[in-house]
């Protein structure tokens, strides 16, 4: 299953902070308690989180756990980490 | 830096408005800053504005002052990463970061080269630090992180000089991501365009809402010399800042001082193929454009290099080099293979003056913009080759060679260098104005841009966008053409995001995608170059709306004026604007039709409208693709 499959570092891009009461770790905790098959992979799929002027998290994820996040209400997009050049 | 703020006309001398000047942070997303480099001490400088709510948490060996006021690092766990926002490993961010805000730094040179007063384009602007690249790269997350707080932070300007190889969708594109954010919050993001030029549709910095910078040239041209036993001389590039010598020395083909490996492999003085005892204290002849690396590492006393495939600019090199020209570089080749005994002298660099400047430089990234091909990529040019700005006094001094050399300020290329320009070129028209929109900036930057020749600069507008920025011009634009959030989001309804998901971006459960016409496309975007796709060889009649917004005279009427070479029709209605109030709005509509243009091809204008005292130009842009 997807236990066996890679962990890939992924971006979950959720936009703007929701108005009002909304406490961005945990909403991004349970997202991923959602989507990761053990309870136990939270932990070691999280990285961080984003949330002083937008919405989103940083985690280890399988392409099934991504193609799961990608379908949840809230998220704009969830794509693989790239690196960047100096130009 | 020493020559490129004069060349666009931002002269020490300009007007200031030096309290609002004080109080403008530009964040800088790049490799760290050299924090004891005179260009970021902070003598004069009085503490923080008022506004900043960042914090100095540069790490290691890192402490802020009042010129650099903000300080942060990220992916400093990574193995072989630093766990400081000190410039230690690269330069670059000490570089990009002078290039904006620098101090004023009296007789400053690279080794008696490009010497002059070193100053960035708002010197008492102050500076926060937001380290996103590592020795091992800029990593997305990272990059997002540092925008993340640099929005909080309170800054006014973001400058980001990386990016990716190729256009990604806005929202797998973490700098489009940041700089939304950044702009709903006023905030203007100046990116470079990137080095991927002069391949068609090769920038990756698309989306609208942040300002989009390719590479030009100065008028200081960097020439180096050869003289050949002969007497000849013949000159080519490179930036060589090695005394002249008072005599010549032996001058040797690359295969006649290699004893493992083969001609051809030799004559290109590829890695490892110049024998260490025949090169020392002779020059050697390359066939290989990067001949000089090896040649330095072998020891060589200097070499001439061949410049294919052909470059425009000059690298710093370690060791008297020159880059000579194809057919320049065969003239050598016939005279070592017709002397007995040849000799050359390889001269110190000198600077000319380029009357073909400015042109973009090759390696700038083109359009079109393959995610909106109706929006002009680059949005503009800012000067970006051959920049002498501040550097870290790190282990070498150029990114290729083991150079031993220290320097504190050195010469670089790329769209890195440009991209600060408009950062800076920005925050002084923000210093002016500073409630307009990022919108509104850009907007003045882009309509008072110099014209570029489409004859000089591949690509044309896919080149320089609306042309070569002149701050002074655009604290007094006249007009703006202005788009909001709200526009930027109708705009991605017109390219299929669906409204639920926009409403996630902004934030707003209000936002909706109107009903669109099936002609609806990103040209209808308030942006203040107009291009559209069209399809090749068929007739075509494309509309854009526009809307302008007075800032100029309260009281002014403009008159439309289209200039173009290319057989088209275009239709400006009305042709007149009337204004009887500033921020006054009107609208107007364009229309193109012609018969057809052949495939991969672009047809260009301009709309000027002007009313006797402003001047505002909109290039206007109609291609084809295949």
């Amino acid at each position: 299953g997807a236990s066996t499959e890679e962990k890939k570092v992924h971006i979950v891009y959720m936009g703007s902070l929701p108005k009002g009461q909304y406490s961005p770790l945990s909403r991004h905790r349970s997202m991923l308690r959602q989507t990761v098959q053990l309870d136990s992979s939270v932990e070691t799929s999280y990285i961080r989180s984003y949330s002083r002027s937008f919405n989103g998290f940083v985690a280890k994820l399988t392409d099934s756990e991504k193609q799961r996040l990608s379908n949840m209400e809230g998220v704009i997009s969830v794509f693989p980490r790239k690196t960047l050049q100096l130009q | 830096t020493t020559r490129s703020w004069d060349f666009i006309g931002l002269q020490e001398s300009a007007t200031r408005n030096a309290q609002a000047e004080s109080d403008i942070i530009i964040g800088v997303l790049d490799t760290g800053i050299w924090p004891e480099s005179e260009s970021f001490n902070d003598k004069g400088f009085g503490p923080p504005p008022s506004k900043w709510k960042g914090v100095c948490e540069g790490g290691l060996n890192f402490t802020c002052n009042n010129k650099i006021i903000g300080a942060r690092y990220y992916g400093g766990s990574r193995p072989n990463s630093t766990q400081s926002a000190r410039d230690g490993d690269d330069g670059h961010g000490s570089h990009t970061a002078s290039i904006a805000a620098g101090n004023r730094v009296n007789n400053v040179s690279f080794f008696g080269l490009a010497q002059g007063t070193a100053r960035g384009g708002v010197p008492s602007a102050r500076i926060a630090t937001y380290r996103v690249c590592q020795p091992d790269g800029c990593n997305d997350e990272d990059i997002l992180a540092a925008f993340d707080d640099a929005i909080a932070d309170g800054v006014d300007i973001i400058s980001i000089s990386l990016g990716e190889a190729e256009a990604t969708d806005f929202f797998e594109d973490t700098i489009a991501i940041g700089a939304f954010h950044a702009m709903q919050k006023g905030i203007v993001t100046s990116h470079s365009a990137g080095n991927q030029g002069p391949s068609y549709g090769s920038t990756a910095s698309v989306a609208p809402w942040l300002i989009s910078v390719a590479a030009s040239r100065t008028d200081r041209l960097f020439i180096d010399k050869v003289v050949l036993g002969d007497g000849r001389t013949l000159v080519g590039k490179s930036i060589n800042s090695f005394a002249s010598p008072a005599t010549r020395f032996p001058l040797l083909h690359g295969k006649e001082v290699s004893s493992q490996c083969s001609e051809n492999n030799s004559m290109y003085c590829n890695e490892g193929c110049l024998d260490k005892k025949l090169v020392k204290g002779k020059y050697v002849l390359c066939k290989s454009n990067s001949g000089d690396f090896e040649a330095f590492a072998a020891g060589a006393l200097g070499a001439i290099v061949r410049n294919e495939p052909y470059i425009d600019f000059s690298d710093v090199v370690a060791l008297p080099a020159v880059l000579l020209s194809a057919k320049e570089h065969d003239l050598v080749l016939s005279y070592v293979n017709s002397t007995k005994n040849p000799q050359a002298s390889i001269l110190k660099s000198e600077t000319i003056k380029d009357a073909e400047a400015p042109t973009i430089a090759s390696f700038s990234s083109r359009g079109p913009n393959f995610v909106t091909p109706d929006i002009i990529k680059p949005d503009l040019s800012a000067p970006g080759v051959e920049i002498l700005a501040a550097y870290s006094p790190l282990d070498t001094i150029s990114f290729t060679f083991d150079d031993p050399r220290r320097v504190h300020y050195t010469l670089l290329s790329g769209t890195s260098m440009a991209c600060p320009h408009v950062s800076a070129a920005a925050a002084y028209v923000k210093t002016f104005h500073p409630d307009w929109s990022p919108s509104a900036i850009k907007s003045a930057l882009m309509t008072t841009a110099l014209p570029m020749s489409d004859a000089k600069s591949l690509g044309g507008e896919f080149a320089y966008g609306s042309g070569q920025i002149n701050p002074v011009a655009a604290v007094r634009p006249g007009l703006v053409y202005e788009a909001l959030k709200e526009d930027y989001i109708i705009m991605l309804c017109n390219i299929g995001y669906d409204a639920k998901k926009l409403q996630v971006l902004s934030g707003d459960t209000n936002t909706t995608c109107p009903k669109l016409p099936v002609t609806a496309s990103p040209k209808d975007l308030n942006y203040p170059s107009m291009a559209a796709e069209v399809f090749p060889a068929k007739p075509f009649n494309v509309t854009f709306h526009r809307t302008v917004t007075n800032v100029g005279l309260a009281t002014s009427s403009y008159k439309a004026k289209i200039v173009t070479n290319s057989k088209v029709n275009i239709k400006v209605e009305p042709e007149v604007l009337t204004f009887k109030s500033l921020n006054e709005k009107k609208s107007f509509l364009v229309s193109v039709s012609g018969s057809g243009l052949p495939v991969k091809s672009r047809l260009s204008a301009s709309l000027v409208w002007s009313d006797g005292t402003y001047s505002v130009r909109s290039p206007i842009v109609l291609h084809t693709q295949s």
